[in-house]
């Protein structure tokens, strides 16, 4: 996918 | 943010304050690894470079982020410090802290280019950082297992952060099956890796150490 993933984590 | 999850960070938190307050304190950096510290630096900054991108998650994620990367480059200053201050123990240290951590930032680079999410610099970077970061203890762990005794500095950092990454297992399952959030493969592969790593490390203290004797590591 195009979106860039999300690292909402530490 | 789930339980598991605040517990979790407030335990990383809690780690890096044990390490930082006692060295601050007492100049003391007997049992502490140099190397594994310097990894945890490199772990930080590959890993948060999305700091850069401006990309907003929430105050408290920026903050955290912005205090685990500072607070480990202070623990390196500090622990090059004692080189003047403390160069007997500094001496000890380096000589005690013998590792090669050329492997391991090696096969960190070569699994982050294999598995990623994307292949982009930011997402083989922070691949890179959770690779690294599952492994990173291994220097302390063999420091450790060379001294065959434990200071209660190190044995209280180490399960500290052996606290934070069991927490963050059933922080993943939560946010999966509570959340509805995506399920990071890599997060959790890298993540159990690490924990079994300090599983391991208790397995052992208990064997050794609550039942009598010093600390020593396959």
């Amino acid at each position: 996918s195009n979106t860039a993933p999300v690292h909402d984590e530490l | 943010m789930n339980p598991f999850r605040i517990a979790a960070d407030l335990s990383h938190l809690a780690s890096i304050l044990i390490l930082l307050r006692t060295i601050q304190t007492t100049n003391c950096i007997d049992g502490v690894s140099l190397k594994t510290q310097v990894l945890y630096v490199l772990v930080f900054v590959s890993r948060y470079l999305d700091l850069l991108t401006l990309h907003w998650i929430s105050l408290y994620n920026t903050l955290m982020k912005v205090f685990f990367i500072s607070s480990s480059i202070y623990i390196v200053v500090l622990l090059q410090r004692a080189k003047v201050s403390n160069a007997v123990a500094y001496k000890e240290m380096i000589l005690k802290d013998s590792f090669k951590i050329g492997y391991l930032l090696g096969g960190s680079a070569v699994l982050a280019l294999l598995f990623n999410e994307r292949f982009t610099f930011i997402d083989v970077a922070w691949s890179f950082s959770v690779w690294l970061e599952s492994i990173a203890i291994l220097p302390q762990l063999f420091m450790l297992s060379k001294s065959g005794k434990a200071q209660s500095l190190t044995i209280h950092y180490i399960f500290a952060l052996g606290l934070y990454r069991a927490l963050y297992i059933p922080n993943w399952i939560w946010r999966w099956l509570v959340e509805n959030k995506n399920f990071q493969k890599l997060a959790f592969v890298t993540g159990v890796i690490q924990t079994l790593l300090y599983s391991d490390f208790f397995y052992i203290y208990y064997k050794k150490v609550i039942k009598g004797g010093g600390v020593s590591l396959p």
